[in-house]
């Protein structure tokens, strides 16, 4: 599902130069639920963002579904980033304007969901994160792992093939993490969608079946449970 | 050194209503090393802001420093807070449009200290945060633990008797994680500096002298080790 080939992403700016990624060779199968670790600064978000297309990379091959991102413009990575992926971002990036419900929601009404099931399937997730009756409150009216439940929620609920994880645990108590993580990993047992996680978490680590670890831009190691 | 009789917080608005705390007594002493620890929602970050008058309780008094906080005005509030507390924030805070060097020298320049000691002092707190050399960057040029890091060095460079950090290790990997916390432990010990942490980190539980669990807004346990 996903094929990448020598990337690497060197920051530029103010006279610096930041080689945030050096040179990854990686593949990731359907189906798959892994964990990429590494200290702070070793490159993860860097290298999540590259393979999702929301950077580009200053050099390397990378392939998703089959399809070179690096010939795809704009509107074309956009549209499948939409159909394809689920997003939880280091900083949740919910919009404070929204309600929950609106936040969740969004993607589907972009793919053209009708309403009845939109609030069928918001009403569920919100029951999966557990966080039911939250649909009208609005992010800044919610605590810090409240609203990382609402991005793992939005992430999950227009059911993509893929999961781009990045510190989906990082505020939350370890029964809410434990709760969450049976969850993905039941439905990535039942659905095939692959999660891929950026993380610190001992207990991410744990549960995944395969850990990359990255040291300065590079993979210091890959191991298969 | 933080005195608090029957604090409650309720929140008001949209038609709904939330006790986010609900009765809290609890006395806290200068230099102790206080984790307070509980569910994600159960009031944590609320009480934290109460005590430190950022935002107003519903109910009940709060002594800090002896001053009573009710009887104070928003500027009094300011002042103490600028001379007396430093702040770790769930979300970082930084302020983008500055360097890391400016965000952390910006409270020192409000208490009128001088370039020569702010530039030795910002230098000497990146040490302890293994962020050498980061000056001129600009925090969307940081990841996120690092960005974390600078939140923690602007708290400690003020010298302030009072650190209340939420979440202050919640990006980072255990190896900065037992670092940073050494190094709280240690000012601890030698300039008895509090620390108060909201968090769900086991290792911030398992370094702290004391423990006190919220449960739906009010103290479920408190252990003095
Ligand atoms: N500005 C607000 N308006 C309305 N409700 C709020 C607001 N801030 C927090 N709340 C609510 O108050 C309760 C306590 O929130 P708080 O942020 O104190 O929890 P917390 O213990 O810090 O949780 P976490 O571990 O997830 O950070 C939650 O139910 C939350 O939804
Ligand atoms: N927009 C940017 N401009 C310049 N440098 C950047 C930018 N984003 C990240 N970097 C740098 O690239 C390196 C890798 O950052 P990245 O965010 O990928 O690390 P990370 O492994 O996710 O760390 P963390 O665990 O702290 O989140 C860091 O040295 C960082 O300072
Ligand atoms: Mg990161
Ligand atoms: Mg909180």
């Amino acid at each position: 599902i996903i094929k990448v080939k020598n990337v690497r992403k060197t920051y530029r700016g103010n006279g610096i130069e930041v080689k945030a990624v050096r040179g990854i060779d990686l593949t990731i199968k359907s189906g798959e639920f892994t964990a990429i670790v590494g200290p702070s600064g070793s490159g993860k978000t860097t290298f999540l963002n590259t393979i999702s297309g929301l950077d580009s990379p200053t050099d390397g091959d990378i392939m998703l579904n089959g399809k070179d991102l690096r010939k795809m413009n704009g509107k074309e990575l956009s549209d499948m980033r939409r159909d394809n992926i689920g997003f939880i971002f280091q900083s949740y990036n919910l919009i404070p304007v929204l309600t929950v419900e609106e936040n969740i929601e969004y993607i589907m009404m972009l793919q053209g969901i009708k309403a009845s099931e939109r609030k069928e399937r918001v009403s569920q997730i919100l029951k999966e994160v557990e966080l039911t009756g939250f649909e009208n409150r609005f992010p800044p009216q919610l605590s810090g792992g409240q609203q990382q439940r609402v991005a793992v929620a939005r992430a999950m609920v227009s059911n993509p093939t893929l999961i781009l994880a990045d510190e989906p645990t990082a505020n939350l108590d370890s029964k809410t993490s434990n709760g969450l993580l049976d969850m993905m990993k039941r439905l990535n047992k039942e659905t095939n969608m692959t999660f891929l996680f950026s993380t610190h978490d001992p207990l991410i680590m744990e549960k995944a079946d395969r850990v990359i670890t990255l040291k300065d831009g590079k993979i210091e190691s890959d191991e298969v449970k």
